[in-house]
């Protein structure tokens, strides 16, 4: 089974 | 105020149909650069980076920066209003809560005029740092389309491969399993045909094809779609917007738990 990572676990907010 | 110019307006009707499905509302930024915007789905597991530099707008004005809130599916519902042929023009006053859309037919025989109320949005801005992929794929963007749906019929998520093989795409589901394996082809008659694989390493990342299919959205825009993959990080798809710029489309990896 995989899980859906966040685009917010690989760059940073501004 | 800020204008701009473009006369190949399908171009734009063409923009707003490639991100209007993965995203609501957005801020368009408005600049001595270009018209740009970054704007991310509202589960945060895709992100579409757009620039369309004003050198490639034939009139292009912005007297200072400006950060335009639009409902993307009512800009396209404007947009669509216009022909394939038509010019399109973009307005706004400094200190106006609106946008004015102008359409001339090329005889200038017909000249429309649409204002859409702009919207006050919080946007999230992400640092997206310069990266050196460990595999570019290069591939004709109809085919990577096809590749796409062909494979949501069968599951949900698409593992991408990338060896010195080439890039296998698969997908597994209840009625079965599939696998499209794409070789290296450079020796096309014409260079949109070809498919080139650079590799510094071998890569294999999982991705949910939903948000593969939103991005092929943007195929009608270039001959050509990129997609760049590193271990753990978001895939890039990109398709260029013929020599003004780009549509970047960012998806964070499904992982094994």
């Amino acid at each position: 089974c995989s899980s859906q990572t966040m685009l917010t676990e690989f760059f940073s907010m501004n | 105020m800020f204008e701009l110019r473009l006369v190949q307006g399908s171009l734009l009707k063409k923009v707003l149909e490639s991100i209007k499905d993965l995203v609501n509302d957005a801020n368009f930024d408005c600049s001595s650069t270009g018209f740009s915007l970054q704007a991310m789905d509202s589960s945060h597991v895709a992100l579409v980076a757009l620039l369309l530099r004003s050198e490639g707008f034939e009139h292009y004005r912005c007297d200072r920066n400006l950060t335009m809130g639009m409902n993307l599916a009512n800009m396209a519902k404007m947009l669509k209003c216009a022909g394939n042929d038509d010019i399109i023009t973009i307005k706004a006053d400094d200190g106006t809560d609106t946008v004015t859309f102008m359409f001339e037919s090329p005889s200038q025989d017909k000249i429309s005029d649409f204002e859409m109320k702009l919207m006050d949005i919080d946007s999230e801005h992400l640092g997206i740092p310069e990266a050196e992929y460990e595999a570019i794929i290069r591939m004709p963007s109809a085919e990577f389309a096809r590749i796409c749906r062909d494979l949501s019929s069968i599951g949900d998520t698409v593992v991408i491969s990338v060896t010195k093989e080439g890039v296998r795409f698969s997908a597994r589901g209840d009625i079965g399993a599939a696998n499209i394996v794409c070789r290296q082809n450079a020796t096309v008659d014409k260079p949109e045909d070809a498919t080139i694989i650079e590799m510094q390493e071998p890569v294999t990342l999982t991705f949910a094809l939903r948000y593969m299919n939103s991005f092929t959205k943007a195929t009608p825009l270039a001959e050509q779609v990129t997609i760049s993959m590193s271990s753990d990080l978001p895939v890039v798809v990109e398709y260029k917007v013929a020599g003004m710029g780009y549509i970047r489309y960012y998806l964070a990896p499904k992982i094994e738990e």
